[in-house]
């Protein structure tokens, strides 16, 4: 399994509609401080179905909508999907390729799609589970939390590798 | 005890101190489950650097603490892997040579993950095939480009993205 | 309303959105204290950086975070300067610009406190008249060197330290 | 006033005797990881008087002591003096320049001196409170504590300024 490809509209900084193309090996991402980088990290983890908002760095559905900036106005939803290679069935889903898809509202509202086919929040989290792991996504400023954890809380990420 | 469990300890035990020392460029560390009895037993972590005394996690640097952390999401990686892996800024804290010996295990590990590395360091880029730049533009609102490492000037710490003449 | 505490603060919330504009090379930030009328009110932070609309402090990014709160800290020194402050990789997530502004303003500063800087960054080293280099023997003890400006190679992000010839 | 110099012997990493002289103006502090750096800002905080084991990264005394490495042994005492130039009389000390020295044993005992006099901890402590704001040495790491903080504990800041 591997990922193919993250679009992005309105989520956070993505104003403009943004396609980033993942081939295979390591991706670099750089630039400017507020540039968007981080936000790239919680578009992915956004939508794979990540319902902490503390973990995205902010307290509401309507923060991880374009707030609008400059002269541009703000909009009304954000969208994110993420198209994945799954010919290996590493996903349990009966497809070669996989597009997730979440939208927001500012109404607070969220709709979630597979393969344009709409369904619930835990379709996509039983969907992503072979990914659940808390070692896919390692946050900025977080690299040594493993280190601050106490030797009990550690035993979860084992956990997740068992 | 959940042998499972103690299965998949025993294997990232195995990998965590062999990943610290490559990290480390020598030294050693260690996992230690508390009670092995116990299935709620805490997981301790010893580590050495290279040329020091055990000492407690908390005398550690602060490279010395990412470049350990690491070797334990190394160890994770190589017992379970994960098909991707998003690392935000993990290099932050780390001297040029740890930043060399963190893109050979990456690299290393790259074969069967697929690593999407957000940084700031000219020496963690060299271990990209693809470069992507992100600018803000004055609306707030991000663009990001395709580049190319020649497109990279590393000027006074931190990478900056230049247009290339022709 | 401790009338002292509220001098101080109306003096440092000056400092404060001056100071920000400066290391942002634009945008405007405020301090709010939530309660004037009471002597337990807590103070808030709003920042802006350029481009951006008024947005939750969480928001901002580890950059835009550290950066904010040197702002917070220059300005504390302005109000009340302390004879000397010692900052340990208070630039670690700045990209290159913020760390020439950065070290502009520090060297503004540096007529009346002196700065003691512990860094890996080649940018805010350039702010200092006396370098010393800490490398580490093998049996764990420290050496202090003072060292060259052209003995320090930026090569990968962080600098490094090289014998010169002659 | 302002710093002259820092003599350390057997804190933490300087087993060897290492003497820092601190013109005016900025002086900056470069090396590997783990060489030694962020214990020299340790042994300034320890010097003035710290007693919170966390700020400086440890548990006990012991861990303050040259706990030995490679083929070389343990030492049994920490020692870090700090001189001060004292002329325009910022501390309240009746000396041009001052030397402020602490040790610590093994046994988790502290000794302090002004000027070569033993003195008692509180002593240090009353001659430095000009320099005890909460802002005058900033650790690794730390940067942004004063946005982390509630707002009612940011309050404590602006009445270390007041
Ligand atoms: N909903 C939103 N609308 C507009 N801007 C937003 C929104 N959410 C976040 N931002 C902006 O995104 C910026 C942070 O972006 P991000 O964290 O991706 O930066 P970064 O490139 O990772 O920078 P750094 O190198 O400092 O970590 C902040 O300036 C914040 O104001
Ligand atoms: N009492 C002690 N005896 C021997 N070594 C010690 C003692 N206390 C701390 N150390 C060692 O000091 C090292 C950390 O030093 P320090 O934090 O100054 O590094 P640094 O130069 O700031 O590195 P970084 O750039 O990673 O922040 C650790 O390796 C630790 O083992
Ligand atoms: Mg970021
Ligand atoms: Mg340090």
């Amino acid at each position: 399994m591997y990922l193919k490809r993250l679009e992005i509209q309105g989520f956070k900084t993505f104003a403009n509609r943004t396609v980033i193309e993942f081939p295979l090996g390591v991706t670099a991402i750089v630039g400017p401080n507020g540039s968007g980088k981080s936000n790239v990290t919680d578009a992915i983890r956004w939508v794979l179905g990540e319902q902490s908002f503390s973990a995205l760095r902010c307290r509401r559905t309507e923060d991880l909508i374009y707030s609008g900036g400059g002269k541009r106005a703000a909009q009304g939803m954000a969208e994110v999907a993420l198209t994945i290679d799954n010919t290996d069935r590493t996903l349990p889903l009966d497809f070669n390729e996989v597009t997730i898809m979440r939208r927001s509202f500012r109404s607070g509202e969220n709709e979630y799609f597979l393969n344009k086919n709409k369904v619930r929040l835990r379709d996509i989290q039983e969907a992503t589970s072979p990914l659940a792991s808390s070692y896919t996504l390692i946050n900025q400023g977080l690299v040594d939390a493993a280190l601050t954890l106490r030797p009990e809380e550690r035993r979860s990420l084992f956990e997740d590798a068992a | 005890m959940n042998s499972r469990f103690a299965q998949t300890f025993s294997a990232v035990a195995e990998e965590f101190s062999q990943a610290f020392t490559r990290l480390f460029g020598g030294g050693t560390a260690q996992l230690i489950l508390n009670d092995p009895n116990s299935s709620e037993s805490g997981i301790d972590i010893i580590a050495q650097p290279p040329g020091k005394r055990r000492q407690p996690l908390s005398l550690l640097s602060g490279g010395e603490r990412s470049l350990t952390a690491v070797a334990l999401l190394v160890a994770l990686l190589k017992v379970n892997p994960t098909p991707f892996c998003v690392m935000d800024e993990v290099d932050a804290a780390l001297d040029e040579a740890n930043v060399v010996r963190l893109r050979e295990q990456l690299l290393e590990m790259s074969q069967h993950t697929q690593f999407v590395l957000v940084t700031h360091n000219r020496g963690t880029v060299e271990a990209a095939s693809t470069l992507y730049g992100v600018t803000m533009n004055p609306d707030g609102a991000s663009k990001i480009l395709s580049i190319r490492l020649d497109q990279l000037v590393d000027d006074g710490g931190a990478v900056r993205i230049v247009e290339t003449v022709g």
